[in-house]
């Protein structure tokens, strides 16, 4: 009933939409229109063999730079967050280290073209075979997969903001030193993302959301692939990889 | 935590930027 009636509660509820809408747009790091406008401008031929030919470790390097930018975007999005910086900074660092990734797979399907199977890198859209010299195929298939099942659920820019904050703002994370206000604030991203479902009548988006399960079994798949590579190349990781992601992955 | 996460733990204590 938070909708039908401007009680008090509703009005928090409405405040804090704006909120997560307002610290999304501040911090989703390349516009939507922008996003849009280059959907079709792809790497050409030449382009991806010069990305094929670079070493594993000068391309896990890459990526891991990228990654890194997206989560501080993530971070900075977690700090605009109403009630985030209110709980303790354990649980911000738990929710942060375990949720940071998996937001910003979330946030990539804005930057995926679903029909081309192309994502925004490095200025351009890249297909899944750029990547090769990675030696994962399996994570970078995967991931698409995933980019490609969330784009077909045509998430509106406020959907994306909301389900992000509840991706981060999750209270089952293992570790949280204050578990009922993590869950306090996770119930009322959770009535805000409902009421907005409901206004915009897209209420049917709820059972068609990935489970939790999927987002993570990703996320435990790229530190499998940054272990291996680590097993293959001792002594990169720590030499070139930017210091947050090794503190988060590694 | 804050001890194995120093530069997360910064961020976070950092204004917004």
């Amino acid at each position: 009933g938070l909708l039908e009636s401007p009680t008090s509660a509703g009005v928090e509820i409405e405040h804090l939409t704006q909120n997560v809408l307002k610290s999304y747009r501040e911090t989703c790091q390349l516009r939507a229109e922008d996003l849009q406008l280059r959907r079709w401008d792809t790497f050409s031929r030449e382009e991806v063999c010069a990305y094929q030919r670079k070493p594993m470790e000068e391309m896990w390097q890459r990526c891991a730079g990228r990654i890194t930018e997206a989560i501080q975007y993530v971070v900075e999005f977690a700090k605009r967050l109403r009630g985030f910086m209110d709980l303790c900074q354990n649980d911000q660092i738990v929710l942060l280290k375990a949720g940071a990734m998996e937001v910003v797979l979330v946030r990539m399907c804005r930057a995926f073209n679903a029909d081309n199977r192309t994502v925004f890198f490095e200025g351009k859209y890249a297909g899944a075979e750029l990547f090769r010299s990675l030696g994962c195929h399996e994570l970078i298939s995967s991931i698409f997969d995933f980019a490609q099942s969330l784009c077909a659920l045509h998430f509106s820019e406020s959907e994306v903001a909301l389900f992000s904050a509840l991706v981060l703002v999750n209270a089952n994370r293992p570790w949280l030193q204050d578990q009922a206000k993590v869950a306090r604030l996770q119930g009322h991203l959770d009535v805000a993302f409902r009421v907005l479902l409901r206004r915009t009548r897209r209420e049917g988006l709820l059972a068609r959301l990935p489970p939790p399960g999927r987002l993570r079994a990703l996320c435990s798949q790229h530190v499998e692939q940054l272990q291996a590579f680590r097993r293959l190349h001792p002594g990169v990781l720590h030499a070139a990889f930017p210091p947050l992601y090794r503190e988060l992955f590694a | 935590l804050q001890e194995k996460h120093r530069i997360l733990h910064k961020l976070l204590q950092n204004g917004n930027s």
